[in-house]
């Protein structure tokens, strides 16, 4: 399995 | 100038021992509404998010709204020197490079105040989208801290599956597998010894023990956590900080290759 991160489902201003 | 008074000390101090663990440094965006904290781990893998509401003060004064970075260890430092019982305000005049503490012995006959550095920190927020959880789950915090404890022993990785059975934490390894089945209590004396499902539909996902036991660190906030997901979003696991806000952890699920 692999570890997503917050910025793949969140995006920056 | 910013003037933030809390007669609940210990909260602040709780805020602090909930997030100092995941990260190192912070900026605190204090505003009218009240005092605001976002950021994400080194790793990027979950983000935080704190929220005071100027209301939930004592006394609350912020004439201009101020960014104030903080390096968190520092600040932990500082807050245990402050009694479990002491009043806590927090200081900063507008555009200061600097914060200052005070703490007070509920009968005011000692009075202490630290003064900390500020730092120039970048802080770009990130948009959360509004979204429509599948599964709620709320549950005793400290249930919730002794599964993820226990589950920890097993692998690096708990499975949070969710129907309407109930929620089922799992963790699989060398040692062999462990599961822990929570049904949603009928009846409790009190409220915060309850496990409520609210589904939608089923969700299954994997999530990384280290990440979860860290959040943990919030159990004494709290008697309750919750728990939401959906399918491949992030998990939050939200604590509420007494009256004045509450604690968001979003954390990054793992998923197949």
């Amino acid at each position: 399995m692999v570890q997503k991160t917050i910025l793949s489902f969140f995006s920056a201003p | 100038m910013f003037e933030a008074r809390l007669v609940q000390g210990s909260l602040l101090k709780k805020v602090l021992d909930a997030i100092k663990e995941l990260l190192n440094e912070a900026s605190w965006d204090c505003a009218d509404s009240g005092i605001q904290l976002q950021a994400m781990d080194n790793s990027h893998v979950s983000l935080v998010s704190v929220n005071l509401r100027a209301e939930g003060f004592d006394k609350y004064r912020c004439d201009r709204n101020l960014i104030m970075g903080m390096d968190l260890t520092s600040m932990s430092k500082i807050l245990k020197c402050a009694a479990n019982d002491d009043i806590i305000t927090m200081k900063a005049q507008d555009n200061a490079d600097t914060v200052t503490f005070i703490f007070e012995s509920p009968s005011q006959e000692k009075v202490s105040d630290y003064e900390m550095k500020l730092m120039n920190l970048d802080q770009d927020h990130l948009g959360i989208p509004e979204t429509d959880y599948a599964c709620v789950i709320k549950l005793p915090s400290g249930e919730f801290a002794r599964i993820c404890r226990d589950l920890s022993n097993f692998g690096e990785s708990i499975v949070i599956a969710c129907s309407k059975e109930g929620v089922k934490f799992s963790a699989a390894g060398d040692i062999g597998t462990g599961n822990i089945k929570l049904a949603q209590t009928s009846s409790v004396d009190k409220e915060e010894e309850a496990v409520i499902i609210e589904m939608q539909e089923p969700v299954t996902l994997t999530f990384a023990c280290r990440y979860l036991n860290m959040f943990t660190k919030a159990t004494p906030l709290s008697p309750q956590v919750s728990l939401s997901m959906s399918p491949d979003v992030p998990l939050v696991v939200e604590y509420s900080i007494g009256d004045i806000g509450q604690i968001q952890y979003f954390l990054a699920p793992k998923i197949d290759d």
